[in-house]
């Protein structure tokens, strides 16, 4: 449906935004290094089911191949940065300083809880959708801090949230069009979207009308 | 639920 293919293009727009804000402006500032760090944790543990070899579709293949290895590949580039850019990656550590401790802990003991069958392959997709719903704390908490980013870097988060608050339509859509009801999809993908909403309110109201984004 | 476990999303 509409909304799941404009929620996935918004993903892989988020994902190309931030390649090239790293590419070109050879500089890390504002962009947190563990968010990126969860990302290849979320992928990796969402995805083993590519190693089972039970394939949805090409699309749905090519996708989880392209999160995977473009989440790696951020970390490789921003790791990079350290070498290339000492200034900028000495900056970024700075104010990069979420505790994801606090983050990876509750998410394991949320997966033993809530899950759909007591597997391996289920308790670490179930670990990556709860893990996937708060990866974006350190970014947002780097955010607050420094209280400005480029424009860039708020595009980036905004297309990552815009994301996940695009599969909430789709799954009620999904529950009409096919009685598919995924409780914990669903329940996450509103968590996610509400440790957004500020943030979108924020968006809305300075960078899509020009002014740059800056905390009040 | 039948769909449980079927992970069809991204």
């Amino acid at each position: 449906n509409i909304f799941r293919i404009l929620a996935d293009l918004s993903h892989l727009a988020s994902i190309v935004i931030l390649l090239e804000t790293i590419r070109k402006a050879r500089q890390i500032d504002g962009i947190s290094l563990k968010t990126q760090i969860l990302y290849v944790l979320v992928f990796c543990t969402r995805y083993l089911d590519l190693l089972t070899f039970r394939w949805t579709s090409l699309y749905n293949t090519l996708m989880k191949f392209f999160f995977i290895g473009t989440s790696v590949y951020v970390v490789k580039l921003m790791q990079d940065c350290k070498l290339t850019n000492p200034v900028s990656y000495k900056d970024m550590m700075f104010r990069d300083t979420f505790q994801i401790k606090y983050l990876l802990g509750p998410c394991a003991l949320l997966a033993l809880v809530f899950n759909y069958k007591f597997t391996v392959l289920e308790l670490c997709w179930s670990f990556s959708i709860w893990l996937e719903s708060v990866a974006i704390l350190p970014q947002l908490f780097m955010l607050s801090r420094s209280g400005k980013a480029s424009t860039l870097t708020t595009h980036y988060i905004f297309a990552l949230g815009l994301y996940r608050a695009l599969y909430i339509p789709n799954w009620i859509w999904r529950y009409y069009s096919e009685n598919r009801l995924e409780k914990l999809s669903i329940f996450t993908g509103l968590l996610q979207t509400a440790l957004y909403s500020d943030f979108f309110y924020i968006y809305y109201r300075k960078v899509m009308k020009g002014r740059g984004f800056e905390l009040p | 639920n039948e769909n449980k476990g079927t992970h069809d999303e991204l």
